[in-house]
């Protein structure tokens, strides 16, 4: 579903170099459940960034399936990201005018399409938001505003999910239930799904771990459930 | 060195009234570190914010040692917090324009007081970012924003460090390290910490953990450390 090959991400120069990628090679399956664990700094973000288009590599290349992202135009990158990938910042991002309900349902409006009303609501319930749809980021919780943008990248359907830390605010009983819900889309809907998390608990709920260490692959293992 | 005496915060009115602090009374005694928990949405970071006069209460009073602070002047509460009071933010809130370093030092630069360095360099190497002190939070990953949020809210040794979730984005080696630095902080400074966690294994740091749920206090327990 996505890979990268050779990825190498710079920052700075000389003495001030950062490698936060160097010369990573990563193979995301599709329909598979993958978490990213590593010490903070360890170049995780950045990777999945690089993965969604958000940010360029220095060398090497991305795809998503066939596509090198690194060909593609401004306007096609954002078409792309729209309709086929889903992502879910460490920093949520939210928009902060609008309620909860308008920034879940905020890529489909952008696209002109109309979201899968039943499954939106599946998502909604899976997330426990149902009560808090019409606040505003700045009226909820920190682990509120980290569910909400869980559900703005589900919402959608679409093919792959970035998921930086999704649970790292949230109580373990409201985190695994969310899990529970992903994993259950990778199995029902064939959907692909990278996971960034520091919770082996969470970990243990995807079908591969892989584990990074100053910009590059330092070991991987295959978890139960898979 | 702080309580709060029924203390509730009240959103809204009739059928939208979120009580996000429900007549709760808590006493954080001086010298102990003490650690929150409870489900996303149940009033933790409401009732540090009202405990560190960053918001009022709808009715009951907080203290902070024998201050009232809702008698305080806004002059005066400003004072207090800057002086007195240490806050990790569960969003972080440093200055996008100011690096590392000087976000770090800012509670005491606008004190117009000098931090004590030798006391700062231990706090930057707890935190392990002797090495990022330049750069700016863009250009920080999630971790190290974290690592700096927590860094000046120690830095000045305030009486009471108030830590929202300060670990939710590290992994569980540096995470430990903040929160073994913490534990020596109140054991050698005799600060007061009271930090919200979502993470058992960090609350296990604490002297005492006090769950939430509704805006009021369901359950207490000493821990093996106390
Ligand atoms: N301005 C507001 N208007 C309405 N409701 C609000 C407002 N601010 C907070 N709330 C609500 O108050 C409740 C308590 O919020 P609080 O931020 O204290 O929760 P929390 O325990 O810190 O949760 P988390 O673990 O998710 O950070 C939540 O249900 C939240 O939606
Ligand atoms: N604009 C930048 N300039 C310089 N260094 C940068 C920049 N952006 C990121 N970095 C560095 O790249 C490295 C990798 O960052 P990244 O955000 O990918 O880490 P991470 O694994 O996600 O960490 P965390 O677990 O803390 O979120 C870090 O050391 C970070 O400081
Ligand atoms: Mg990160
Ligand atoms: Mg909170």
């Amino acid at each position: 579903a996505a890979r990268t090959v050779d990825a190498s991400k710079i920052y700075g120069s000389g003495d001030t170099e950062v490698r936060a990628l160097d010369g990573l090679s990563i193979d995301l399956i599709s329909g598979e459940f993958t978490a990213i664990m590593g010490p903070s700094g360890s170049g995780k973000s950045t990777l999945m960034h690089c993965l969604a288009g958000l940010d360029d590599l220095t060398s090497g290349q991305a795809f998503i399936g066939d596509t090198d992202i690194g060909q593609l135009s401004d306007r096609d990158l954002t078409l792309l990201r729209r309709d086929r990938i889903g992502f879910v910042f460490q920093a949520y991002n939210l928009i902060p005018t609008l309620s909860a309900e308008e920034n879940i349902v905020l890529p489909q409006q952008l696209g002109g399409t109309s979201p899968d009303s039943s499954w939106l609501r599946q998502v909604i319930e899976a997330v426990g938001l149902e009560d808090r749809l019409k606040h505003r980021p700045s009226e909820l919780s920190g682990g509120q505003q980290q569910r909400v943008a869980v559900a703005r990248a589900l919402g959608g359907q679409p093919e792959i999910i970035f998921a930086d830390e999704p649970t790292g605010n949230l109580d373990s009983k409201t985190g695994g239930e969310i899990l529970e819900f992903m994993q259950n889309a990778v199995r029902d809907l064939g959907q692909t799904i990278v996971m960034v998390t520091h919770d082996p608990s969470a970990a243990a709920h995807a079908d591969r771990v892989v584990f990074l260490a100053d910009g590059v692959i330092v070991h991987e293992i295959k978890t139960p459930s898979s």
